[in-house]
């Protein structure tokens, strides 16, 4: 517990125990650490108040600026949601839907998991229910083929925001980290004026394979930005905080529960802070 | 690999001549960080590191030529002791039919993990029935029937009906009377922390009495394995624990955690996303897995 006391190094030791049990990992916790005993030299901390008080900043600090999802008027965007098996890809698209579908967007979806049983289904209902359009193909088919006719949907429908998903797949099977490769030339290649975001769904109770996952993901496609989903459980995915400092994506967005609306933008310095609570 | 890093730290140490007790504490950081790095509970790495140190300050590493690989040796040893030890067969009820729950978060893998079962207990001699019990996720129902039609196994629903524990009731008079040896249970996924959720469960458990509570835990979860495992065990008492998606990369620390935390057997592993892919656990390769 911390107060206004003043500290010593056994402090240090309960905060860098803090950070690890939130899974920040031991290379950013030892750079955090670091930094705070700089810091703390430097600025002349006193009290163990204060002294929290400047990891939150330079947690804060390493997690950058807020970045919001980039969204333009007047042109078809495309959001391609990716990520490894069952964090919560099908489900931030329901969410993205019905965010921007209340903010006046033409919104569609395509069931680019053409793989998982019963996933064009799932997003079906999704679709249902944020009042979007779908564009699916049969059980099996080729994911290409739905992302090509998708592409084309949504130009010929003027549709402001293209939201495409994408089956789970785990980042070391290179046939299927090259069929994202493929989806994304099709969306270069079919919609070259689009604005695209490719957005990496992370699950927070996720340990230090979320930062491989990172890396391994960017290798592929050009990641803009992560989601964080399933925060509102006991996991406080502070592996953003390494991914951020060695991969520098921005977290854009956090799932916070399995309801349409349990979405919000990505806030670096109430992230801090719960960090710490 | 971790002995090497061993051998390393050991050597500067020891260039002053014998290893001391001291110097071994100093290496056994670099044992910790290694298990913190693969995802191993702080909590469970320190009274890890705190077992082993009586046999890492013995004999057999201060006057071995190789202290670094002898280190390692005891931690595999040890990592081994304590992710087996117990047996990992699944408990068949004397008097059929067996009833089998799965539980666990979201994502975690407990829907295909069902068709899993299934389909390698059918291959045991075992006559299935696939009991469908998350009324919530969006085509859930469907994604099970899905894996049953796919296995030739039923699949019991109640489409509509929102009592969970009055479904599983159904399903397994359904199976008793259609002469099945063997109900599977699949649940929907929920937080340990929602209490309407877990008492849910306990109302399943209550109707049905499962013989096997499997704790389905994704093999990529960090520190939180051990909220997760303490939390479904207080609640239901869990029978066993089956880790997901280690065909990846993730070096699995959870395991450890979830078995230190709750003492119950890791039955299962799953390697793939196919039906095919349950594997019995192995403790040896696990420990090397986790070890890196
Ligand atoms: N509590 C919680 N659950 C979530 C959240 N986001 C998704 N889920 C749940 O996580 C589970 C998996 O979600 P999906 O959307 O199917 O995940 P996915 O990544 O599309 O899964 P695959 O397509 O199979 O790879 C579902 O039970 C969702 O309801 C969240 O923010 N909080
Ligand atoms: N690679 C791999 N994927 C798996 C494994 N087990 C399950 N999956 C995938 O993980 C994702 C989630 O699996 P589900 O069976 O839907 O998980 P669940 O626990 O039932 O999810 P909820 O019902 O939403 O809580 C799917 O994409 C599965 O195909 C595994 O062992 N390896
Ligand atoms: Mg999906
Ligand atoms: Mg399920």
């Amino acid at each position: 517990v911390i107060t206004g006391r003043k500290f010593d190094d056994s402090l240090y030791e309960e905060l860098e125990e803090l950070l690890l049990l939130h899974d920040v990992g031991v290379e950013a916790t030892a750079y955090l650490i670091a930094e705070l005993k700089k810091q703390v030299k430097e600025r002349k901390i006193a009290t163990s108040d204060e002294l929290r008080h400047l990891l939150q900043e330079i947690a804060g600090k390493t997690l950058g600026s807020k970045q919001p999802l980039r969204y333009q008027e007047d042109t078809l965007n495309v959001y391609l949601v990716v990520g490894v098996n069952g964090v919560g890809k099908t489900t931030t698209i329901g969410k993205l839907a019905e965010r921007f579908k209340k903010g006046g967007s033409k919104v569609m979806v395509a069931a680019g998991d053409t793989f998982r049983a019963a996933a064009s289904s799932q997003l079906q209902i999704w679709a249902t229910r944020a009042g979007v359009a779908l564009v699916s193909h049969a059980d099996g088919a080729d994911p290409a083929a739905v992302v090509f006719d998708a592409l084309h949907a949504a130009r010929s429908r003027h549709i402001d925001l293209l939201i495409i998903d994408t089956a789970g797949r785990l980042h070391n099977k290179s046939n299927l980290m090259q069929e994202l490769g493929k989806i994304k030339r099709i969306i270069d290649r079919e919609a070259p004026n689009a604005l695209q975001e490719i957005l990496l769904v992370i699950d927070a109770t996720t340990g230090q394979n979320a930062l491989v996952q990172a890396q391994e993901f960017a290798q592929i496609v050009p990641v803009s930005g992560i989601v964080l989903t399933k925060l509102d459980g006991t996991a406080k995915g502070g592996i953003v905080l390494a991914i951020a400092k060695e991969q520098k994506i921005p977290i854009k967005l956090i799932g916070i529960g399995e309801k349409l609306a349990d979405l919000r933008d990505f806030d670096p310095q109430e992230f801090a802070a719960a960090l710490f609570a | 690999g971790l002995g090497e890093k061993l051998q390393a730290a050991l050597k500067l140490l020891r260039g002053k001549g014998k290893l001391t007790e001291k110097d071994i504490s100093l290496a056994l950081r670099e044992v910790r960080m290694a298990l913190l790095a693969a995802d191993v509970n702080l909590q469970v790495v320190r009274d890890f590191i705190s077992a082993i140190k009586e046999r890492a300050v013995g004999g057999e590493v201060l006057e071995s030529l190789t202290p670094g690989q002898q280190i390692v040796k005891i931690v595999h040893e040890e990592l081994v002791k304590l992710l087996g030890g117990t047996t990992n067969r699944l408990n068949m009820a004397s008097k059929p039919p067996t009833v089998l729950l799965l539980v666990g978060l979201q994502g975690a893998g407990k829907t295909t993990q069902a068709g899993k079962l299934a389909q390698l207990l059918r291959k045991q001699g075992k006559f299935p029935l696939l009991v469908a019990c998350d009324v919530y996720r969006p085509a859930a129902i469907l994604q099970l029937e899905t894996l049953g039609k796919k296995l030739d196994i039923p699949v019991f629903s109640l489409p509509g009906e929102m009592n969970v524990a009055e479904i599983a009731r159904q399903g397994k008079e359904s199976a008793m009377r259609q002469g099945r040896d063997l109900v599977i249970i699949d649940t929907a996924g929920r937080l340990h922390i929602d209490e309407l959720l877990m008492q849910e469960l306990k109302d399943v458990q209550k109707a049905v009495l499962p013989h096997e509570v499997l704790l389905v835990v994704d093999g990529m979860t960090g520190q939180d394995a051990v909220q997760v495992a303490n939390s479904f065990n207080s609640a239901l008492g869990i029978d066993g624990i089956i880790m997901t998606k280690l065909d990846g990369d993730t070096r699995g620390g959870a395991a450890l955690s979830v078995k230190a935390v709750t003492g119950k057997p890791i039955k299962f592993i799953g390697v793939g996303e196919k039906l095919d892919a349950l594997e019995v656990f192995h403790p040896d390769r696990m420990a090397s897995r986790i070890l890196g």
